[in-house]
């Protein structure tokens, strides 16, 4: 990726990071739609053997042999037989029985994750720089479990068990399914195997935001990464015949409009359709669109197919405008003709010209890429939220990372915009999604655990969340796009990913394996659901009293039960245990508590923990008491815990809901 | 409907094999042959799951959740590319 290097400050402290020995010693596994291994972001020069603990394989098949492979794309296979035995053998005149990527989407994962080091990417020359992945020396190996037709759990589970097999370190996995328990839900399954192995596994969180309970891979023992914006725009602006100006966003290189004002029509009324609004295919009558600037609303079908439709019916230019689903979030593409995407409340001063002025007009002018735009990171609409549907008192998503407009290896199967008629071919592509959030995160964890070895998969999860930031550098808090309004731990976790900040956290919340099971305990999970995730006989001890709050995590969600309102008469004391080990020097460290609701007393006990050694570990307890008089009307707050010893700060997230 | 088969992931609670089978994959697949004549492994599971996914019908899914070292019959998810 370009920018996001810098946006993470890897640039300023790469000698923080020891990028050149250790963290070459690190695998990302990439559970996705395989690899274009004749990107430059997998370039292996200057690295050394494949890491003698590697035992995978560089699998053949269409278009893809063994010598693909090499010293920074060590790995490459494929798991097609579960979609095959649902939809048929595969069409390899359409895609490719084999670990190449033909949709690109793989490519653009495994080089945000790992990408070699590449001067001068862009896309049309948007978003030029020095592309590199986060852990721009580890090693990728590519599982190919995406195909046309979709992921079948069948071959995530496949790809999931011969990753573990062949010994990657991290999983990365961009990809989700419904709502579902965690032991029916083949990515919470395979990851719990991995967990226990010491593999880091960092799934997306979903792109079904801004609703709440929208969240994908929800299970204590993934790590869930939201998204964020980068300090980058690519602005196009729109100009009326009015006068009027808005702003927008295109990623559109290509013959530009005339300098002059263009006839300009809503494709709602050049259509006889019902949803002619939102230029579906067919939909738009070529008499009335054709020489014309086009307005479509966002919605249903593709961006970029819109563009293609308006093309297609012989329009010149569109302007896309978000509606109330999306707001103000604006995502660039790269569309086919001169096109720009505006929000909401720009789109309905626009439509409104277009309805009142008998003969309207437009221009679109691209102004390219314009870097440091502020606030920066804003969460984005589309990224998943909370409160987790599965388990409430678990906090998901853990952290956001930057996935907005994240320029990334692209495959030359394919065209920029991922439609079947785009014959252009890049090297790089812009596009959005907790897809691109996911492996930032997990090319950083990779190299937390260049740095750190012998950190399980929790305690690089914990210094990565306990080191995230919440608030911009003059104190005002991460803002929601969806509202313009500052973003809750339901929308960003813990925060913002500060990678810097977490090789060096002074304390993390670690979690065994036994520490999961006793969570199931406390899930009440029958013994076949609980052995079908440990694969073992497990039992859990009838005389123990089992606590969902009790597992080792560095957020805290804590659920009131019927005390909403003041009316209820439910448990309104919750008590959270926690543990710290020492990852730092020796020292104390004293906690503050800060809550916007003022309904809930927060105490701590112990208020300061001192640790003489390495691995040292102390106990604290939360309480956390609802005053039922004074209860809030709404049915969520927040709050944050931190520990400092004065050179770090641990912070925790709290959310309180109300049932 | 019923008969449509679809694709089912099997955990075999493999610490409970009987002790008249040498290998586990034999196991899985005298359970398998238990409930189906036709039906065929489309992997068998290491790691991550002990198991096994498989095409079964509604009936047969059914019965083989109910033999003796089945721990769970999940019925196969699609996931989608965020």
């Amino acid at each position: 990726t370009t920018r996001s290097p810098q946006f993470l400050g890897l640039d300023k402290n790469a000698n923080l990071y020891p990028e050149s020995n250790s963290v070459s010693e690190v695998i990302i596994g990439v559970l996705d739609t395989g690899v274009w291994p004749e990107s430059k972001s997998f370039d292996d020069t200057g690295l050394g053997p494949v890491p003698s603990s590697w035992k995978g394989e560089c699998e053949s098949g269409t278009n893809f042999s063994a010598s693909n492979c090499n010293r920074k794309l060590i790995g490459a296979r494929f798991f097609s037989k579960g979609y095959e035995a649902t939809l048929g053998p595969i069409d390899e005149s359409k895609e490719s029985r084999s670990p190449r990527d033909d949709d690109g989407h793989g490519t653009h994962t495994a080089s945000t994750a790992a990408g070699s080091v590449v001067e001068n990417a862009s896309l049309f020359g948007y978003a030029s720089g020095t592309a590199r992945g986060m852990a721009a020396r580890a090693r990728v190996a590519a599982y190919k479990v995406c195909w046309a037709g979709g992921c079948f759990s069948s071959d995530i589970v496949a790809a999931m068990d011969k990753a573990v097999e062949d010994n990657v370190n991290v999983m990365s996995m961009s990809l989700g399914g419904g709502v579902s328990d965690y032991y029916k839900d083949s990515v919470a399954t395979g990851a719990f195997a991995a967990m226990e192995k010491g593999i880091l596994v960092s799934c997306s969180a979903g792109n079904a935001g801004p609703s709440p309970f929208s969240l994908s891979n929800t299970s204590p023992w993934i790590t869930t990464v939201g998204a964020g914006t980068l300090d980058r725009d690519f602005p196009a602006y729109v100009s009326l015949g009015d006068a009027k100006n808005f702003s927008g966003v295109s990623l559109y290189r290509g013959k530009s409009l005339p300098g002059t004002l263009l006839p300009f029509i809503y494709a709602a009324n050049a259509s006889n359709s019902g949803n002619g609004n939102l230029c579906m295919t067919g939909t738009l009558i070529p008499e009335k669109v054709a020489g014309k600037v086009v307005f479509c609303d966002r919605g249903v079908n593709p961006r970029v197919q819109k563009g293609a439709v308006v093309k297609a019916a012989g329009g010149i230019g569109m302007v896309l405008a978000n509606t109330a689903a999306n707001g103000e979030e604006l995502v660039a593409d790269s569309h086919l003709l001169p096109a720009t995407a505006v929000g909401q409340k720009s789109g309905d001063i626009i439509r409104k010209y277009l309805v009142s002025d008998p003969k309207p007009t437009v221009t679109i002018l691209f102004e390219g890429t314009k870097l440091g735009i502020e606030p920066s990171p804003v969460v984005a609409a589309f990224s998943s939220r909370g409160p987790n549907s599965i388990t409430p008192q678990l906090l998901k998503p853990d952290i956001i990372a930057p996935g907005v407009n994240i320029l990334a290896g692209w495959s030359k199967s394919v065209g920029p915009s991922g439609l079947a008629i785009d014959d252009r071919r890049v090297d790089f592509n812009i596009i959005s999604g907790t897809s691109m959030s996911c492996p930032h995160v997990s090319g950083l964890a990779a190299l937390i655990k260049g740095a750190h070895p012998d950190w399980s998969p929790a305690a690089i999860r914990s210094a990565l969340m306990t080191t995230a930031y919440t608030a911009y550098k003059n104190g005002q808090k991460i803002q929601d796009i969806a509202t313009g309004k500052p973003s809750t731990p339901f929308d960003h976790g813990a925060g913002h990913v500060d990678p810097v900040s977490a090789l060096n956290p002074g304390l993390v919340y670690d979690l065994t394996v036994d520490d999961y099971l006793n969570f199931l305990c406390a899930l009440n999970y029958t013994p076949s659901q609980i052995n079908s995730l440990a694969r073992k006989d497990f039992t859990c001890d009838s005389k123990k009293k089992y606590s969902v709050n009790d597992l080792n995590y560095p957020s805290f969600a804590v659920v009131f039960d019927g005390v909403l309102g003041g009316g209820g008469s439910g448990s309104s004391v919750v008590k959270h245990t926690r543990t710290l080990t020492n990852v730092g020097s020796p020292g104390t460290y004293k906690v503050s508590i800060s809550s916007e609701t003022k309904s809930v007393k927060i105490s701590v006990e112990p208020e300061s923990l001192s640790f003489t050694g390495a691995n040292e570990k102390k106990s604290y307890t939360v309480t956390f008491t609802s005053n039922g008089s004074a209860a809030p009307s709404s049915a969520e707050g927040f709050g944050r815990i931190e520990w400092s010893d004065g050179k770090h700060v641990v912070g925790s997230p709290i959310a309180f809901s109300w049932t | 409907v019923g008969d449509k088969k679809k694709t089912y992931i099997v955990h075999m609670a493999k610490y409970q094999m009987p002790e008249s089978f040498e290998h586990h994959l034999h196991w899985y697949d005298s359970s398998l042959r238990s409930v189906s004549d036709s039906a065929e492994m489309i992997y068998a599971y290491n790691n991550v799951v002990h198991g096994f996914s498989t095409r079964l019908t509604t009936e047969e899914a059914q019965r083989l959740e109910a033999q003796p070292g089945i721990l769970a019959v999940v019925p196969e998810m699609r996931y989608e590319l965020h």
